[in-house]
């Protein structure tokens, strides 16, 4: 059966896009059959694949807009996965979507339509809890959450995020899990140690035991419009995110 | 006068709560007579200043809320300076302004009330174009633009932020300038050079000369809940800040 699982942290730049590029990138060529869905009207995972927005036929607007189009019309295949692109024009949607009936389960319906075709979704959210995340929450069996090790603010809104995950869990998926905490960006500094200490305080066996280290592969891979195992398969960046990937594909019983 | 300055950038990560935290701080040490406004109910700049958003009577919430209280009530005295700490209870407002009438301009009237008592107020922006960060620009005299320039995604967002700033220009605050692009986090690495040099082509004299780079005691500083200038006064991060807060208050004719 398909798994959905949702990547999201209203913090911003915790490492959401690059942590849903590279574990859909490491299961597509493992052999799953992957999708990744693009959230954010910043279309990062979109632009991390190579695809520009402006070139598109479709995109997420389309599909949750209220004269929406099926999902699979706007998908592009990369790197044997299949990506639904973002694209800017979606930040004007979203207070459209707000005032409809429903609002919130608008992807869901979507996905039922393609849950067949694939082992694997993973959906790229904004760095906010507005009604993209939430349609993503309500679509998803797993919520990640990338923490941001090197930032001392990182601690602060995940309480909120949980309590947001537990009302969607009550009143519209009981389905949701978080299906692990994942730290990202570990610069060795003080502050990373103490911020990695807090987490598994907090979280304990939620926090996945691979800890993705600061690396500028990792930051260069979108530039060349492929994952870090298209761009550098043998840095540190690619086997953090390898091991990573392992976890989650254990977790979510893929 | 009281120049009204809002820090924007949809994308997450980029230096936005660090550099309101750093110009505010500078300019009160200058004597300035400095308010700092935190919209992002992920409230980093509010505990970047040793406040604990749970502790208040009184946040951002209740000034925006349509049972409304004064600006000056929640209005907490650090370092010489003014705080209007934010909450995340924001988050549930954010759907309730939406279909209020005049929703665009509540902090605008706010303000009014508070200007004569101030040199500067700088607004911290959430990750998003959404009500909160519309309030911001309908408010300001002046946007300054915060561009990670170790992340290849930089560029992306700027041109839709550009575009959304000369909306609220014709629609709704013609007085509305973008002061300035600022380039953060640089990092010594061949994206940040690619970056920088893009940034500068594009935007041209809007770019600060300042170019702040990654320095760790910068992201160390929200820990101790003061500013750089509190924390490590004779750091490269104060000084890049300090460089960076003089071309501010020539540019805004403070
Ligand atoms: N482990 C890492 N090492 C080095 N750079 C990284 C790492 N993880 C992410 N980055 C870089 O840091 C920046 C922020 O990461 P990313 O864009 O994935 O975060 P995000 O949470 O998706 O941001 P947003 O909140 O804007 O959606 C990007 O430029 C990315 O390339
Ligand atoms: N020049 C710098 N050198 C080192 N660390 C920095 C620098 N600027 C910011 N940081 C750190 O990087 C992280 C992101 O910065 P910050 O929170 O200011 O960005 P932001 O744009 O406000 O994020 P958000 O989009 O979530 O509001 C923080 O942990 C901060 O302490
Ligand atoms: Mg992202
Ligand atoms: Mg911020």
């Amino acid at each position: 059966t398909c798994r959905v699982i949702s990547c999201s942290n209203m913090k911003g730049g915790t490492g959401k896009t690059t942590t849903v590029n590279s574990l859909a990138a490491h299961c597509a060529r493992k052999g799953f059959r992957v999708a990744v869905i693009d959230l954010d009207p910043q279309s990062n995972l979109t632009i991390g694949f190579g695809v520009d927005p402006q070139d598109l036929k479709g995109s997420m607007y389309d599909v949750l807009a209220p004269q929406s189009i099926p999902i699979e019309q706007v998908m592009v295949e990369k790197e044997g996965l299949f990506l639904a692109p973002a694209h800017m024009d979606m930040v004007r949607l979203e207070m459209q979507l707000v005032s409809l009936y429903g609002r919130e389960t608008i992807l869901n319906k979507k996905l039922l339509a393609i849950k067949d075709n694939y082992d694997l979704i993973i959906i790229d959210c904004p760095p906010s809890l507005n009604i993209f995340t939430i349609n993503a929450l309500c679509a998803s069996d797993y919520v990640i959450i990338p923490i941001q090790c090197s930032s001392y603010y990182a601690l602060y809104g995940i309480a909120q995020l949980l309590e947001s995950i537990n009302w969607v869990q009550q009143e519209l998926n009981p389905n949701l899990e978080v299906l692990g905490v994942a730290l990202t960006m570990e610069n060795r500094t003080r502050i990373s140690g103490q911020i990695i200490e807090e987490v598994n305080r907090q979280f304990e066996k939620l926090v996945f035991k691979t800890v993705i280290r600061q690396n500028v592969k990792l930051s260069e891979a979108p530039a060349m419009g492929t994952s870090i195992f298209g761009y550098a398969a043998s840095s540190q960046g690619a086997d953090d995110y390898a091991r990573l990937a392992e976890e989650v594909v254990k977790r979510a019983g893929l």
